[in-house]
Formats: structure tokens, sequence, C-alpha cells
């Protein structure tokens, strides 16, 4: 299982 | 210009011992209201947002909002010459390119000076969004590093688990298995020994062990820890430093 980055909960699309 | 004075310096220095094996070079950024960091790991996994509130200072000047370029290992070398007891006094002009460091020890009998030079980082501020979370867990921090450190000697990933009367911290590894449960308890006696369960929704979520034990590095700051813990979503593991501020860690689930 990979690790998920944080960018895809903070950063705004 | 921007000068802090912090009476318990302590504080200054294991907030950076807490946090420079996760973030290398960061942009401390001073206003109005505060003293502030926020910077994510190299790998984009876990954050780091610190936040010492102005009033939290024995003294607290900041005329123009600036942003202090540091590296926290050379960060920690200077004020690994403070001693526990000195007042720690932070200043920069405006448009220096330095911060200085004043320690003072109780006694004022000795007084050090330590200039930083400071650097140019890129650094782009996340917008957390606030967050009704599933779950909140108040445990002594003492007791979560003991668990956290205990876990990865058995595996890589936790999955921490909470229902209304206790929380789970799981793992397994080649050598075999763990679990550790720890009971709601609101102890009055001795509050610093409290386990506290806020919940809406039962949830389950798995983490790298390795960040959870870099986070709680952080235990010396605070006699709890708070995780607040919601669905597919970032955990947030804060330490709320007592009279000045907080630091909080995001890490996302695996």
């Amino acid at each position: 299982m990979g690790q998920k980055s944080l960018d895809a909960f903070f950063k705004r699309p | 210009m921007f000068e802090a004075r912090l009476a318990q310096g302590a504080l200054l220095k294991k907030v950076v011992e807490a946090i420079k094996d996760l973030i290398e070079d960061a942009n401390f950024d001073c206003n109005n209201s505060g003293f502030s960091l926020q910077a994510m790991d190299s790998s984009h996994v876990s954050l780091v947002a610190l936040s010492l509130r102005a009033d939290g200072f024995e003294h607290y000047r900041c005329d123009r909002n600036i942003s202090m370029g540091m590296k926290l290992a050379n960060l920690s070398k200077i004020l690994k010459c403070a001693g526990n007891d000195d007042a720690i006094t932070m200043k920069s002009e405006d448009n220096g390119d330095t911060i200085t460091f004043m320690f003072e020890s109780p006694n004022q009998e000795r007084l050090s000076e330590f200039d930083l030079k400071l650097m140019d980082i890129d650094s782009e501020h996340l917008g957390i969004p606030e967050a009704e979370y599933d779950a909140t867990v108040k445990v002594p921090s003492s007791e979560f590093q003991r668990i956290v450190k205990d876990l990865a000697s058995i595996g890589d990933t936790v999955e921490i688990s909470v229902t209304k009367d206790a929380v789970k911290f799981s793992t397994s590894g080649d050598i075999g298995s763990a679990n550790i449960m720890c009971r709601q308890n609101k102890s009055v006696d001795k509050p610093e020994e409290s386990t506290e369960i806020d919940i809406n929704e039962p949830v389950a979520l798995t983490f790298a062990l390795r960040y959870l034990n870099s986070f709680a590095k952080a235990t010396p700051l605070s006699p709890h820890v708070v995780l607040k813990l919601s669905k597919d979503l970032p955990v947030v593991v804060e330490y709320h430093i007592p009279d000045v501020g907080r630091l909080g860690f995001y890490l996302a689930p695996k």
C-alpha cells in the first residue's frame, strides 16, 4: 500500500 | 523590526528539536499576531504547523510582516548553546539578512549573542481546510510516544481505530502482531494521565509509524497530545504548548 501525498488534500486545484 | 523575548527559552529549543528531523529548512513568518511556521517534509507526506502567539511572549514587537528562512539544523546548533533556564530574545531588522539570538542566564550573569544567516526559501503556504473530525482523542503525550515506539519494533504501519470508549493501536509485521488499547479515563486526581474521546463516528485509519515516531519528538512540549481523525483525511497530531501556542503535525493516511 503506497503512502499518499498531502498535496492531494491541501493544495487547491 | 522584529523583536521577541521568551522567558522560557527551553520551549523554543524543544520546538526546534521536535521538527528538525522532519523538515530541512523553513520560513518563520512573523506578524502582529505571532510567530509561525508551516512546512512539509521533502516527500510531501507530512506537514508541520507551528504557531506561537504574540501574547505568549514576554515582549513582542513586529513592525512589518517578515518571513525568515532558516535551515533547521543550523538553528538547532545555535539553540543548543542556550541554557535550559535561559531567556531567549530573537531580533531581526526588516530587511536584515540575519537573525540574532540573545541568551540570558536567570541571574543575568551570562549574556550571549548568536547571529544566524537567513536564507531565501521558496515555500508555498497551503490552505488547510477546517474540518469537523469523526473522532478526537486526547491521550497523555508520553503514552502516545511509548505506543508508537513499541509498535515500530513490530511493524511499519499502525491502524488507529476509535470507538466510543477506547482507542486501539494495531500493527503487524514479520515477527508477529500487536495491539494496544487505551480506554477512556477522565482521571480527576491526575488530569495529566487522562484519556478523553470525543466521537461523532467510529473511525479506523492506517498511518506510517516512522512519521508518528518523528512527531512524538514534540512530547516534552505538552503533557497531552490530541489526535484528530476523519475517514480518508490526514490525521492531525497536535501538541498544545501551554499559554503560548501549538505545534501540529498532519500526516496523510496510507
